[in-house]
């Protein structure tokens, strides 16, 4: 099946906010059978930091949180 | 409270900072005094000394930008990312970049206040990374907060002073740094307890705790990020069925809100709900979903509302423990849950039938709250 148009603009945005603020790189080539995706791993580590049932799913309640206002603070090794 | 690691603060307590260009949404004066009490938020808790330049470059560099504007992080345009801000070095580091594409405001609630977001960047310049407490100034999402009555949360002041230490010179005694209630807390005290659609609803301050009972895990968040014109410190709150609304108290005045909005002519007098002028203020609200009553706890007693018929049913008030047996303390707060009443008293929570009024269990807050 086909995803809706929703869930692929919502996924879209998870994945955009996970790689600004959570390091997530792109995921290129074929992925282990049966393993965590990086994606699914960067979503475990954004709901156990905001204290949000670990589900490494995109549910509502995450969803909602990404969609707050917030601060990006830039990478630290720019800095230094 | 964290912070970046690698020892990444300041090696001098003396700052300067530079405001390099201004945003057309508030007068000049309002962003001067924003960026200047944002900065003593953090002078207040330290050692350190913040001082302005006009020309040159400044350890703090602050200035308004929109989309790409020149440090290769671009901004997103409206809402999502507000700023950002770079940690202690030399160059660009300590600089704080603000999104010109926000509404940012002096202190009203719509827009994002710029002393509350600067505040938060700041802490940032000074070597502070995010917190994962929901009452931080560090924690990532923005909430509102008033520039003339903001106190640093505790957590702020603990990291920062990991850093800087505190500040030697004494200070007038003011209002202390709030903290951040612990659900593991044994003697925490909760100020009401409600339901929302299907979820648990736990007030304390100006939190909350979310809990579903598909999730092992209770959710702590800010009332005002759920209803940002919702009251702190609410007395007493109760989910009606009837209306799909929730109902927070506090002193004389009631506020009801149909999912995130607050309903029109919202807030109300608590008289609304037909309590006497004499009634100051409710201890604990309790809606009874199969009669559809609402019993309000003032003291040692409590009345009953129906609110089908939008009535207070006669013969009340009546005195708690008339029908809650042993119920002789204040109640602090209430729920009904699978048939049973629970009335908070203190730390401890008495499991009762509302059919018998028999008293079952003394139970304390980690049955309904996880710790």
């Amino acid at each position: 099946m086909p995803l809706s148009q929703d869930n692929m603009e919502e996924e879209q945005f998870a994945e955009s906010y996970l790689k600004k603020f959570y390091n997530l790189t792109e995921e290129t080539g074929p992925l282990l059978r049966g393993g965590v995706s990086p994606k699914t791993k960067k979503l475990m580590e954004m709901q156990k930091f905001f204290q949000l049932q670990i589900t490494g799913t995109l549910d509502a309640d995450t969803l909602d949180l990404m969609k707050r206002p917030r601060c990006g603070v830039p990478d630290v090794d720019i800095a230094q | 409270f964290s912070t970046f690691g690698n020892n990444l603060k300041w090696q001098t307590n003396t700052l300067t900072y530079r405001i390099e260009n201004y945003t057309p949404d508030m007068s000049q004066a309002e962003v001067d005094y924003s960026i200047e009490k944002a900065l003593q938020v953090w002078a207040k808790v330290t050692p350190l000394k913040f001082t302005r330049i006009y020309s040159g470059i400044a350890d703090i560099m602050i200035s308004f930008g929109s989309r790409d504007h020149g440090d290769f992080y671009p901004f997103d345009g409206p809402d999502g990312t507000l700023a950002h801000a770079f940690a202690p070095s030399s160059g660009i580091g300590g600089d704080a970049h603000f999104d010109e594409d926000e509404k940012f405001t002096f202190r009203s609630n719509t827009g994002y206040v710029l002393f509350m977001v600067a505040a938060h960047e700041f802490g940032h310049s000074l070597g502070l990374s995010h917190s994962d407490d929901p009452g931080a100034l560090m924690y990532p999402h923005y909430s509102y907060g008033n520039p003339d009555t903001f106190i640093l949360p505790r957590d702020d002041v603990k990291g920062i002073q990991s850093l800087y230490g505190g500040n030697e010179e004494p200070i007038a005694p003011g209002p202390t740094a709030p903290t951040t209630p612990d659900a593991c807390d044994s003697t925490m005290v909760l100020d009401a307890v409600a339901t929302l659609r299907g979820e648990m609803l736990f007030f304390k301050d100006r939190f909350l705790w979310r809990h579903s009972q598909q999730s092992s895990t209770p959710q702590q968040t800010l009332i005002a990020n759920i209803w940002s014109s919702a009251p702190d410190n609410i007395d007493a709150a109760f989910e009606s069925l009837e209306s799909d609304q929730v109902f927070l108290f506090k002193g004389s005045r009631v506020w009801a809100f149909s999912g995130y909005d607050l309903q029109a002519n919202y807030p109300k007098s608590i008289t609304s709900f037909g309590l006497p002028r004499t009634v100051k203020k409710v201890d604990a609200a309790l809606y009874e979903p199969q009669s559809r009553k609402i019993f309000f706890f003032v003291g040692k007693n409590y009345y009953s509302y129906d609110d089908v018929r939008k009535t207070m049913d006669k013969g009340f008030p009546k005195r708690v423990d008339e029908t809650f047996s042993g119920m002789t303390s204040q109640v602090t707060a209430a729920l009904q849950h699978r048939g049973f009443t629970y009335l908070y008293s203190g730390p401890y929570m008495h499991e009762y039938s509302l059919r018998s009024g028999r008293l079952y269990r003394v139970l304390r807050n980690n049955y309904f709250l996880p710790c």
